[in-house]
């Protein structure tokens, strides 16, 4: 493992962590934290890990695995069950119809997968949510108009994450023999362009000063 | 060797 993918990884986790340990403090999600972008983080994590127990690849996959999947449900259960958070979420402006996106990533995952089997099909499944997942987050930045402290750290850090994966995937291009994976890396393309035009919005408005407003 | 199926990152 490359000291960008670790990099990554850290990243990826201090973004969750940041999330739920503010909700967790705050006891509130009022601060622009879509529901249905950690419903999606949950599923993408219980789907590309149901190889846990069958394909072993390190004790820190293993050990991270479980992190990720147990801190992405943590948020969930906050999110709908804990009743100050639950209360303090406004579902009416997070209204992102994440249906079709799961549909349209089960059918890419029937048409595009590395080998056609119950595993394969759901890990290319994750990957195509994973790349999509942040955008009914970045709908509720759009329609609540505005980008406190917690939300621009969450979305930094999973930018960073982002990020630091395609610099993982460019060096072990180069220093790997056979490093072919273009499901991941086409969907990793994807979905950090989709934080790149975020990151544009959140620019431009710091730099004039202004709300953030993400275009239509 | 690389498989193309083993996932090793996360």
């Amino acid at each position: 493992m490359n000291i960008f993918r670790f990099a990554g990884d850290m990243t990826h986790l201090m973004s969750i962590l940041i999330l739920l340990l503010k909700i967790y403090a705050t006891k509130s999600c009022a601060v622009g934290i879509s529901l249905k972008t950690q419903e999606l983080y949950a599923l993408v994590f219980l789907t590309r890990y149901l190889d846990q127990f069958t394909d072993y690849v390190s004790l820190y996959n293993s050990v991270m695995k479980v992190v990720f999947i147990a801190s992405s449900l943590a948020i969930v259960w906050c999110m709908r069950r804990h009743p100050l958070v639950r209360k303090s979420y406004d579902k009416d402006l997070d209204t992102f119809r994440h249906q079709y996106v799961l549909l349209a990533c089960f059918v890419l995952a029937l048409l595009l997968h590395e080998i056609f089997t119950f595993q394969e099909v759901f890990w290319a499944f994750s990957i195509y949510l994973e790349a999509v997942a942040i955008l009914p987050q970045l709908v509720l930045l759009q329609r609540s108009g505005n980008v406190d402290n917690l939300t621009g750290q969450y979305v930094l850090f999973l930018g960073a994450y982002r990020g630091l994966y395609i610099i993982n995937w460019i060096y072990r291009y180069f220093t790997e023999d056979h490093f072919t994976r273009w499901i991941a890396c086409v969907s990793g393309l994807v979905q950090t362009a989709l934080y790149a035009d975020f990151f544009y919005y959140y620019y431009l408005s710091w730099k004039t000063n202004t709300k953030l407003k993400l275009p239509a | 060797q690389d498989q193309p199926h083993s996932h090793d990152e996360l």
